[in-house]
């Protein structure tokens, strides 16, 4: 489903190069559950953005379900993410006064789904992360960890067939963060939703099949559980 | 140094009201380190922006350093802040397209420090959170952890007397979380400066010689270690 060949990325500011990512080569079955762990500035969420279509590498090739997606344009690439992908972001990145019912509407406005069943859809997803009871507050009157489950819940709402979880129980307390997990673990049962999972946490880590460790941009090991 | 006395914070929104804080008493001696956790949505956050003089409560008193500083305006709230306070938000808050060792400058600016020595400074700081090759990135060009370290260095630059942190260690990986605790622990010992840090790690918790939990906007139980 998912294979990146010796995939880089180099950021350049004027005469500095940064290199994000130093030759990352992965296979991600469909239906897999793998976790990524690594240190602050290893290249997790750069590795989640090419993954996600949200970028693409400076060199080697991605592959997504048989298609080599490494270098589409934007449109694209944003065809690919709005059918198949649902990403949580490490700064969550809602919009700045929206609804926290409509922020996860949004994904549902863009597949086409009638305005009755995207409210109905909307709202089970927010009371399946325990908010059905702040459906208007805007972002400025979510807690943090609010914030972060309405990201879940939009990533969540069009039942993509990857899920991209960067730090996604970044800001939530141990027991919400098991709420989470408990809600990936159920999807990824009953729809073989694929999850790839960027965390810090040894305990969240532990609900995936696999790790992959991560260090100056490249793959320094893997564990299976 | 902090004393609140059955604080309360109600927000209004058309006719529903939100009791985020619901009779909080609280005592933090100068050069106390205490950590404050609980689920998400109890009420930490809030708790965090009124002793850091961003909001006032709706009821009870809240004196610091013997002031009562409860019912103060935005300017007099201002002057306290920047002159005692340094405050790393769950969010960081970092301006958009600036440099990292100009957000973290900013507060040297206002509290009128002169420019060689603001630079100086800043970069020394931005150092000891181990982002002294990042100082000219801008908050997109950098990873969540590196944003969360700048907001760190921003609070820690001016040497206040109280540091808040919201989540500190959210976005960073073990080892980048341990060093920024013997960072805040050295500062705790060298200067006796104050700390109230809000997180869900125990590990991180394991850090405070005091620990209070909170539920519900309410003090639930607290520990002395
Ligand atoms: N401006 C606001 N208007 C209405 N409700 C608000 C507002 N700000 C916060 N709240 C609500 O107040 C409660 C407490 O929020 P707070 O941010 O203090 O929680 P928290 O303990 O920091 O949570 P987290 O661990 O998720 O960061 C939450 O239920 C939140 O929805
Ligand atoms: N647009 C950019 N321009 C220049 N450098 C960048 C840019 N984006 C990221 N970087 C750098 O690339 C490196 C990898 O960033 P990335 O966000 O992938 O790290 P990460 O592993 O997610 O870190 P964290 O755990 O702190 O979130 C970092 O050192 C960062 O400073
Ligand atoms: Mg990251
Ligand atoms: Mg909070």
């Amino acid at each position: 489903m998912i294979t990146l060949e010796e995939v880089t990325k180099v950021y350049v500011m004027g005469d500095v190069e940064v290199h994000a990512l130093r030759g990352i080569s992965l296979h991600v079955e469909a239906g897999e559950f793998v976790a990524v762990m690594g240190p602050s500035g290893s290249g997790k969420s750069t590795l989640m953005n090419i993954i996600g279509c949200l970028d693409t590498p400076t060199s080697g090739r991605y592959i997504l379900d048989g298609h080599d997606v490494s270098h589409l344009d934007e449109d694209a690439l944003a065809r690919i993410r709005n059918k198949r992908i649902g990403f949580v972001f490490q700064t969550f990145n809602l919009l700045p006064r929206t609804p926290a019912v409509e922020q996860v509407e949004l994904p549902l406005i863009y597949a086409g789904v009638p305005r009755g069943e995207r409210r109905r859809r909307a709202m089970d997803m927010l009371a399946r992360v325990g908010l059905a009871d702040r459906a208007r507050h805007h972002p400025t009157e979510l807690s943090g960890g609010q914030q972060q489950r309405v990201a879940i819940a939009r990533a969540l709402v069009t039942h993509p067939a990857i899920l991209l979880a960067d730090e996604p129980t970044g800001n939530l307390d141990t027991q919400t963060g098991e709420e989470i997990m408990r809600l990936f673990r159920s999807l990824h049962e009953e729809r073989g939703l694929t999850i790839i999972m960027v965390t810090h946490e040894p305990d969240i880590a532990a609900w995936a099949e696999r790790i992959v460790h991560i260090r100056d941009g490249r793959i320094e090991r893997e564990e299976r559980r």
